[in-house]
């Protein structure tokens, strides 16, 4: 059992170099939100201009489902998926059972970044943490002013991973993996992942 | 709570896009357990921005399944690491329900047995108790008995790092292997990584869940997660 205990996930897990997709960018910081200083806020954004970005989701079938949830399956369903070209994560507070305030804060961090894209329904926005409590919304907004206005995005390896560990809460390690993939017509595509969870895990998205 | 999103530079129509999403989380996501519990925020979202220069995929193109086939194996992968994590968690465990009469059925009964916290104690302490499994298999809220054949069962744990025998035999056709080798289980069970197959006979249908042990160190981690 001890043996099993001191295994390093993290270097076991986490990769040391990756290849991702073009045309997207990303970057992180610590907002304040988490109370260790560690990374709370990251944003992907899409940067190819020459078609329009769709967007997919899958959501909890939890009966309270969690403000940003909501919000984002609205943005989904107002463009039928289309039009989506950035996705706003917190992590520290989840924003779940927090209401009709709760329902603004989770729209007014996609509004924010949707004025800075100059699109609007343009973003999905996702929060995990504490339940029932609300987002510090001063800390967050600043961050995201924060990342645009400092022009923080890149699409380097270390700003993916800084993305992956923003988005943690009890976990490890972060999570991140990225392929390359061939069509039969010898066109090469890159899919890059990122998750995070650690407990409460047995989803059951729709 | 999950959180995760996967990302490409390829051009995919939105309901193509959607159409593969669900499929992969179906076979990956939606195959995971750590606890048991379902969070209030649990969201995978995908992104195609169609940045490579390509036809757009919809369901109708050539391409499309194969796609779809890739974007499942790649959310395995991301889903597989989440379990890796898991909160405390020592042990990898694939549940393989095969040969079952239809997929809901198998899928019910791996996640079952993924999420009893007896089994998950008795993988902690490297305790081969078949009984709980197998118990697990007989309070699955399965429909209709189809896929449960009590006199066709199959349990077995796989070693996965190549020594064998491979498969430890605890139930054949029903009938539980008393004198089971407890050296050769106890050296499974003490694996990292280790599987639990589950051969219905009733059937073709498989699904495959992942699960983790539960530790000390989970009821340690969530004590105090909000204070």
């Amino acid at each position: 059992q001890k043996a099993a205990k001191t295994v390093d996930k993290y270097s076991l897990y986490v990769p040391k170099s990756g290849v991702f997709p073009k045309g997207f960018e990303v970057a992180s910081l610590a907002s304040g939100v988490k109370k260790n200083g560690n990374r709370d806020l990251g944003i992907i954004l899409n940067t190819n201009k020459s078609r329009p970005s769709n967007a997919a989701a899958v959501f909890t079938t939890n009966r309270f489902k969690a403000a940003p949830v909501l919000v984002s399956r609205q943005v989904l369903d107002s463009g039928s998926g289309e039009g989506v070209n950035a996705i706003v994560v917190n992590s520290g507070c989840a924003n779940a059972v927090t209401g009709e305030l709760g329902m603004q804060d989770a729209q007014n961090v996609a509004g924010q970044v949707n004025t800075h894209i100059g699109k609007q329904n343009s973003t999905l926005v996702m929060s995990t943490g504490v339940i029932g409590q609300r987002l510090q919304m001063d800390k967050i907004s600043k961050g995201i002013n924060t990342l645009f206005d400092q022009k923080q995005f890149g699409s380097d390896f270390d700003s993916w991973l800084n993305l992956a560990k923003s988005i943690c809460t009890t976990d490890t390690f972060p999570k991140l993996i990225s392929s390359k993939f061939q069509l039969s017509n010898g066109t090469e595509y890159t899919l890059t992942g990122i998750s995070k969870g650690a407990g409460m895990i047995c989803p059951n998205m729709a | 709570t999950l959180l995760g999103f996967i990302v490409t530079d390829l051009p995919i129509k939105a309901s193509a896009l959607q159409t593969m999403l669900t499929a992969a989380a179906n076979r990956s996501f939606n195959c995971i357990s750590v606890d048991g519990d379902m969070s209030t925020n649990d969201t995978i979202c995908m992104l195609a921005n169609g940045a490579v220069d390509n036809s757009v995929i919809d369901e109708a193109s050539p391409d499309f399944e194969q796609v779809k086939s890739q974007v499942t194996e790649f959310a395995k992968q991301l889903a597989q690491l989440v379990v890796r994590d898991g909160e405390g968690a020592t042990k990898f465990v694939t549940v393989n329900v095969k040969n079952s009469a239809n997929f809901k059925d198998a899928r019910i009964i791996a996640e079952t047995i993924s999420n009893s916290m007896l089994v998950k104690s008795a993988l902690y302490g490297q305790d081969a108790n078949w009984g709980r499994i197998l118990c697990a298999i007989g309070y699955s809220k399965l429909e209709n008995l189809a896929s449960l054949d009590e006199s066709k069962i199959n349990v077995s744990f796989i070693a996965t790092d190549n020594s064998s025998p491979r498969e430890l035999k605890l139930i054949s056709n029903g009938v539980p292997q008393f004198d089971i080798d407890e050296r050769r289980a106890s050296e499974i069970l003490a694996l990292p990584d280790l599987e639990i197959l589950v051969d219905m006979g009733t059937g073709s249908e498989e699904c495959q869940f992942w699960t983790c042990d539960l530790s000390h160190e989970y009821v340690t981690i969530n004590g105090d997660y909000r204070s």
